[in-house]
């Protein structure tokens, strides 16, 4: 049974991508099938795993806007059992194509049905906004894995995007549910980083991870040689983090 | 002479509303009048200047769709000389609005020009996409301010900013230059910032301010109570640093 996971939050730079790169290369290295989507026109999964962004092939704008074949725009990464549907600036000018086409927020979801049995996990990397594409892929998700980072200003913009997949439940998705917060960036030295823990697990209790991220440069660094973390420093914190992430996450579905 | 500056950069989480924020603040102190313009649904430098987003009064999205008098939203911070024009959730629905709208790009630059000569500058707090909304932003602007993140990440979509610039001078703002390139978030113990550093450097070499921002938490922690860093820590590294930027910039106008 595939479980679809769209992790988005629409403040920016809080650890979307890094978290859709890292958790599923941990979930890959432990056996699972896992296919990453590229949702950002800014395509920083695509270059994180690898994969050239100006190179030829077809990306998830083509399947989107241009109705190709999922099948034909996957591509494979270094590690055998994760797959990537790449996105590039194309994406751009989706957001305006799409929102005049039909249905017009349930094509992603109607792309990744030939292709999802073929998965244990489909990790959707979204924008940092709350516009067509996310939509698409909360539309698309089975849940929802938000990335927030220690500091005040991702705080602020949780209550928008609980609302948002409030409305996305109550109108084309009425099975989404929360997969969970996950704390990224933490900083043990820092105050603010305790504040904003306890300010987050006294909200939202039982929906927050155990596993926090901590802030670890090797992270950061990782992405410039289009590797995830288990093969750019294995034996780094942030390695044994999103290792730990995927432990709970098939603990939280039975899998473990 | 107004110098109305946009503050952009697609990629997330990179110092844009913290710039905004604390250049205009730092320019405030020195007796220039500046008006902020918050141009993000998720209206971060609206609330980093202590203003109630969920409170009464018109926000950005009433002038811009509304067509609602910019002199009645503007609203007083703490700082005398430091006027906002503020965002809130509202502004998600303009994305779909705006788009229908004739001279959908131009409606920002309308909207501001009844009051811009009241300033000497215009710093518009653009959000993380290069959708209408920050289009709107490049349209008004006489220069573009990019905060880019010493991190490789960051760097990715430089060249998409740049390209999407070059584009709106041959369009709609012919007289679009950049301002500069400013380097946030700058950790000296690390290899990857001064690796950064020296990459954005050599390629862009002139256009780079001298003046960068060091990672200081100091600079986090006071977008939750409201005020820029000059109110929260006068004494930290971080309001000496946008102090810096704010003389260097001037000396850039040759005003200073
Ligand atoms: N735990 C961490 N420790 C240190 N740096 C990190 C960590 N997680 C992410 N980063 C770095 O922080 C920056 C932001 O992370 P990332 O790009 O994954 O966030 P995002 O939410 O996907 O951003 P966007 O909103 O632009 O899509 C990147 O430069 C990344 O390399
Ligand atoms: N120099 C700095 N040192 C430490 N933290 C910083 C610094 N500048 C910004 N921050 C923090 O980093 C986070 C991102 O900054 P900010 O929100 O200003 O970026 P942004 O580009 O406006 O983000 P978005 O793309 O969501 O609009 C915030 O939590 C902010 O408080
Ligand atoms: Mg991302
Ligand atoms: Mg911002």
């Amino acid at each position: 049974m595939t479980r679809t996971i769209a992790i988005a939050n629409q403040k920016g730079g809080v650890g979307k991508t890094t978290t859709a790169i890292n958790l599923a290369a941990s979930l890959a290295l432990a056996e699972w099938r896992v296919l990453v989507v590229d949702l950002d026109p800014q395509g920083n999964a695509t270059s994180g795993l690898g994969i050239d962004k100006n190179g030829n092939g077809l990306f998830v704008y083509d399947v989107l806007a241009g109705g190709a074949d999922p099948l034909s725009a996957l591509r494979r990464t270094e590690l055998e059992n994760l797959h990537l549907l790449p996105a590039n600036r194309s994406l751009v000018g989706a957001t305006v194509e799409l929102l005049e086409a039909r249905d017009r927020e349930r094509l992603l979801g109607r792309a990744l049905k030939p292709i999802r049995d073929n998965y244990d996990f489909v990790l959707i990397d979204c924008p940092p906004s709350l516009g067509i594409l996310t939509l698409n892929g909360l539309v698309a998700a089975d849940t929802v894995l938000i990335p927030v980072q220690a500091e005040y200003l991702a705080l602020e913009g949780l209550t928008d995007l609980m609302e948002t997949i409030r409305r996305v439940r109550e109108g084309s998705n009425p099975g989404l549910v929360l997969e969970g917060i996950l704390l990224t960036m933490y900083d043990e030295r820092l105050i603010l980083s305790s504040q904003i823990r306890a300010d987050v697990c006294s909200h939202l209790g039982s929906w927050v991870f155990d596993t926090f991220i901590p802030r670890n440069v090797r992270l950061a660094e990782c992405a410039s040689f289009g590797q995830p973390i288990h093969s750019y420093d294995a034996r780094c914190k942030g390695a044994a983090s999103y290792q730990s992430l995927a432990r709970e996450l098939l603990g939280r579905c039975n899998l473990g």
